[in-house]
């Protein structure tokens, strides 16, 4: 299990050489992550809060698969205000990655990564155009996207990776992806550019100290399970989720009033009324995901109740 | 020294027991299953 | 003017080697700086304005040094001179410092002990100083009025690890760990102080007793649910209703969160975490010794 944190630098300049990205737009398709390098930049997204923030990710491939060895933090923050807002650290990226060599890492940076608080997690108008900057210029390169927000509600890290298509390329049509929330007041954003990059696979390891240590902190780990309250911790997040449902709920009526308006049914085209249909389907589903996780949030409360306050 | 643990462990239940949390706690039990309601 | 102003720099530093710090300083601050007899550059200009105002610190003058410092402030971007650049942040911190400005001062002072951090080696300070700006960067916060503001900065403090080191280390912790400081304690600390911080404020008391008071009834504010001001005044080693009015006084600025009933002569301190958070809290507890029971178990082979 442990092979893979040899660095072979050989295979590294034959494939720097080769360049097969450069052939096929859809080359990489698998991503695998280390335990070391998700915590990190879970931890890193977590701390920015409501903030978006930005770090770099170290690692190598194998074939079409991405392999993320580590990650750093990069001093930049609100990254989805600014196009290629790791310029205001590039100078803390060259110093870091030269005392890496130093110190005998020597994986290149692979990739970028920044968070989406709440949001969900794909990529911006902002985020695509930063990414096909990295992929003419330092492929291979990786955009992850990490929803801290969602990971505390979901009970599981909200993690994408993504790669961007050429400029002008017509992608071949995609299998729907795991089906997720978007704000209101990203969902332009989200709609215009969602077809200019492809996710990929995620995968985990992790070496044998890195098995032995999570076992440790295992022991523990179900405290934080009992003694933790998802309904409070999240609820700023789950208000911003219900005011969005109810923005698309109204949204979604004016439509539906308009359309009546003209004449109703027999006259609206088919196509139309579906896309209607599925706007609301949408907007059924959005309500039903934010409630199962609420409901699951109370009966963790209900049992700690019986467990722990029984007479 | 087991025993005295245990005795302590045994002293710590239940974990709380106020009116004021019962409030808040009922509160939160009533929203949620308000939530539920709306959503379906 | 320039036979003027070189018979003027020749007395004030024979008056400086006798220690006649205002004397000096008035006698510098009589050259015409913004005269336009002569061509005076910013640089000799802003050197002269410090020179003055350190002379009038010296002996707490902090109202004829502010003066100065206010004039080296317009000076001071346009010559980027790092040892003048550092006498001026000096200054300036001691003058927050001597005008009670606490908490100003306390930043000031903590960004000269990083002083060497950000400048060139030319300019390094040496330790001794460092350490010195550090110390009274601490004194300045634990005299500085409970609050937020004083907590960030007490937190930034404790966390710095050079604070270890310092003498005033054990008081830095009670404060910043939210303890009731003891009176011997206080004592202690009071005597390191400078004369304008012992000063007698508008209601008689020390600005050190006002400011270990205030820290004091936050501290107990985390303690108790709540407390009768007899009690309280006992615990604070004053006078019921002196405790009482200070406690509304912080109240009233939002620095500590209660209601006083002034029939009953007790204050109900408000705690922020709710009461599901507390249980949370209580549950970890319980957990935790489970886990401990285990481990003790596993321990004598059970």
């Amino acid at each position: 299990a442990d092979k893979i944190f040899r660095y072979d630098e050989a295979q590294a300049s034959q494939t720097q050489a080769q360049k097969p990205w450069t052939k096929d737009p859809h080359f990489f398709k698998k991503v695998r992550i280390s335990a070391l390098a998700l915590l990190k930049m879970a931890v890193h997204a977590r701390s920015g809060g409501t903030i978006e923030i930005m770090g770099i990710m170290q690692g190598k491939t194998d074939g079409d698969t991405m392999i993320v060895m580590d990650a750093f933090a990069l001093p930049v923050e609100g990254t989805e205000t600014r196009v290629n807002a790791q310029a205001d650290a590039y100078e803390y990226m060259v110093e870091y990655a030269q005392a890496n060599k130093q110190v005998g890492r020597l994986e290149n940076v692979v990739g970028w990564y920044h968070s989406h608080p709440g949001y969900g997690c794909w990529l911006s108008g902002i985020d695509v155009s930063t990414q096909m900057l990295n992929q003419q210029y330092q492929e291979p390169f990786l955009a992850v996207v990490i929803d801290p927000t969602r990971t505390v509600s979901a009970g599981k890290v909200e993690i994408g990776a993504f790669r961007t298509y050429p400029q002008g390329y017509k992608p071949p049509d995609e299998p729907a992806s795991e089906y997720q929330t978007i704000p209101l007041n990203k969902i332009e954003d989200f709609g215009v550019h969602c077809k200019q990059y492809y996710p990929l696979d995620i995968t985990y390891f992790k070496s044998s100290l890195d098995s032995h240590l999570l076992d440790l902190l295992w022991n523990k780990y179900w405290v934080n399970t009992l003694s933790s309250s998802p309904l409070l911790g999240n609820r700023d997040y789950v208000a911003g989720q219900i005011s969005d449902l109810a923005e698309k709920l109204e949204h979604a009526e004016t439509q539906l009033a308009h359309s009546n308006r003209l004449g109703g049914g027999f006259l609206m085209m088919t196509a139309k009324k579906k896309e209607e249909e599925s706007q609301l389907s949408k907007v059924a589903k959005d309500s039903s995901k934010i409630t199962v996780e609420q409901v699951h949030g109370l009966m963790s409360q209900v049992i700690k109740d019986v467990l722990f306050n029984k007479k | 020294s087991l025993l005295r643990q245990v005795s302590s462990l045994v002293r710590r239940l239940p974990a709380i027991d106020s009116a004021h949390f019962r409030e808040e706690f009922l509160t939160e039990y009533n929203d949620t299953l308000l939530m539920t309601y709306l959503a379906g | 003017e320039d036979q003027v102003s070189t018979i003027r720099e020749g007395v004030a530093s024979i008056y400086e080697r006798d220690e006649e710090w205002t004397q000096a300083a008035q006698m510098l601050s009589g050259i015409d700086l913004d005269t336009g007899m002569r061509v005076v550059d910013d640089r000799y200009k802003l050197e002269k304005c410090i020179h003055i105002a350190m002379l009038y610190l010296q002996d707490d003058d902090a109202v004829n040094a502010e003066t100065f410092i206010k004039k080296a402030s317009f000076l001071v971007n346009s010559c980027k001179e790092e040892a003048l650049e550092l006498q001026y942040k000096v200054c300036y911190a001691r003058i927050l410092d001597a005008k009670r400005k606490f908490q100003e001062a306390a930043l000031r002072y903590y960004e000269l002990s990083q002083w060497e951090k950000t400048n060139t080696v030319a300019n390094r300070v040496d330790e001794g100083d460092l350490q010195q700006a550090l110390t009274a960067a601490v004194t300045c916060t634990i005299l500085a009025g409970a609050g937020p503001q004083r907590s960030r900065m007490l937190a930034t403090l404790y966390k710095d690890e050079r604070c270890a080191a310092l003498p005033v280390y054990p008081i830095l912790q009670k404060v910043y760990l939210e303890r009731i400081l003891r009176q011997a304690e206080v004592a202690a600390f009071a005597q390191d102080l400078k004369p304008h911080q012992q000063a007698l404020t508008a209601d008689g008391s020390t600005v050190l007793a006002r400011a270990v008071i205030e820290h004091n009834l936050l501290s107990a504010s985390k303690l108790y649910t709540n407390i009768t001001f007899l009690e309280l005044g006992a615990l604070l080693g004053i006078a019921p209703d002196k405790a009482e009015r200070i406690a509304a006084r912080m109240v009233a600025q939002d620095r500590m969160k209660g209601s006083i009933d002034q029939v009953e002569g007790i204050i109900q301190f408000e705690t922020e975490t709710e009461e599901i958070k507390q249980w949370d809290h209580q549950i970890a507890a319980v957990c935790f010794a489970v886990n401990g029971i285990l481990d003790n178990m596993q321990k004598k082979g059970m």
